[in-house]
């Protein structure tokens, strides 16, 4: 998550979720953005769904199955709708309106090794959902000054979720998202971040074990091609940077912390 | 104004003011995003505000000449603050929510020229606030897919607030951003959004008169680099390329509509 715009949450989301599966996991991709960007990426139409993830948050013990899209043997999406928008006012008043992603994963979860949450770009009731009912924040960023700003608030609101509705919480770290290696203020962004996260080992906070994930996934025109004919990466360009860098992103998450 | 996130909306709301401003308008930048970039991107700091539009969207008839921040003779921004990210739910039940920001303008809006508000990634109660507040409707843009799936609801939004709150808002048009001439996906969504503009012209909507805007603005990382050190690209990297592009923006605009 992150409450930056356009810094990559939707195609990392979408593409790791594909090489996750690659790599032989069952992942469930939920899409918690009324825009539907990454139902559309999945080649999933956001009009006249029988149900979505919209349905799900407002009567969590309604069928839930009939909003599991298949993508491939490996790879499934509950897709979101433009109706979405209106949960945040809708949950408002509701007692347990952080809660109601949890109870919906409560029951489809377990058919799944990994689920994957695309949030949208504010921190509203719709992102505590998916902080509340996750065990792991992965924080896709551009290198850029703007998009520096924001980790302090994002790490306040991880510290607010951790420190009461999902006590579990923690930061694993931020992917690296349209990146540039060779720009210099890349590099000072990059360095930033890594002595934020260097300086918190020892703290007792969600994000001390926070890193920096490897490889960053490289500026690839292929990725912003992709979502306009339904598909990860590897269905539309298998060969491409863009292709690789995933595939190598999720080696990377699986094989677990690096030993320091 | 566009919620899709991180189209260049902040970075075309500050530097379009500044070439403006060279052009000799009198130009007030208001933020009216809680991230406060637009604030932090002309060097005016968002913790320790005394006053900031959260306050004059709270109390529009309150004091507001302290909250105009002078950047140049013709330059001048009213800050934001995370505060602002309350106002969304602290105005929810308020009569005149929508017309906030227009009461605020009512009373300082005659000392300028042109007045550019930088807007969320979202279409809540602050977006609504600046539509009901404006003549026109800037849409910056990346020309990728995900980008142009939100053009539609958004023009939706626009009508709503056309046929009721503001009956005399029009769509400019559209400002390409971080924009590559060369790719084919690029040429195929400028292909569309001019398509869907031309169909319009003889309706009976908002965006009738819409166009867009020339030149495109290009992928130049002296754009993303300014915003560090609190300058317009004008103050920073004037012979930039990045530059060159918002200095002929602000002419082509200023000269009105190209004859067809
Ligand atoms: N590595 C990349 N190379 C090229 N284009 C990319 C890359 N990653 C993302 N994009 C493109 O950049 C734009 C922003 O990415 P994306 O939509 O995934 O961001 P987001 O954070 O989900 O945005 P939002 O805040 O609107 O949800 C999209 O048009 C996408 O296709
Ligand atoms: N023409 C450009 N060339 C290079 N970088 C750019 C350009 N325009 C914007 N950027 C950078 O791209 C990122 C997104 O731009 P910006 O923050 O202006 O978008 P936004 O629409 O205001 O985002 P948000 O939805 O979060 O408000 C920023 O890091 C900015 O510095
Ligand atoms: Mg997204
Ligand atoms: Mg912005």
């Amino acid at each position: 998550m992150n409450q930056k715009g356009g810094v990559g949450k939707t195609t990392t989301t979408v593409n790791l979720a594909a090489a996750l599966a690659l790599e032989g996991r069952r992942v469930l991709v939920i899409d918690l953005d009324p825009q539907s960007h990454a139902s559309l990426h999945l080649g999933v139409e956001p009009q006249g769904l029988q149900t979505s993830i919209y349905d799900l948050l407002l009567d969590p013990d309604g069928d839930a199955t009939a909003a599991i899209h298949s993508i491939n043997e490996n790879l499934a999406v509950i897709p979101s709708e433009t109706d979405l928008a209106a949960a945040e006012s809708e949950l408002a008043t509701v007692e347990d309106r952080h809660r109601r992603l949890g109870r919906v994963l409560d029951r489809v979860g377990h058919a799944f090794d990994l689920v994957l949450i695309d949030c949208p770009p504010s921190l509203g009731i719709l992102t505590l959902n998916a902080l509340a009912a996750s065990d792991e924040v992965l924080i896709p960023m551009q290198a850029h000054f703007l998009a520096l700003q924001g980790v302090g608030k994002l790490m306040e609101t991880v510290s607010l979720v951790a420190g009461g509705l999902n006590p579990r919480l923690r930061v694993a770290g931020v992917v690296l998202c349209m990146h540039d290696a060779a720009a210099t203020l890349s590099q000072e962004v990059v360095a930033d971040i890594e002595a934020y996260f260097e300086q918190a080992k020892e703290q007792a906070v969600p994000w001390s074990g926070a890193r920096v994930f490897r490889p960053p996934v490289r500026r690839n025109i292929k990725l912003a091609e992709c979502p306009s004919f339904g598909k990860s990466i590897f269905d539309y360009a298998p060969t491409a940077s863009g292709a690789a860098d995933y595939r190598a992103l999720a080696k990377a998450m699986l094989a677990g912390p690096v030993p320091t």
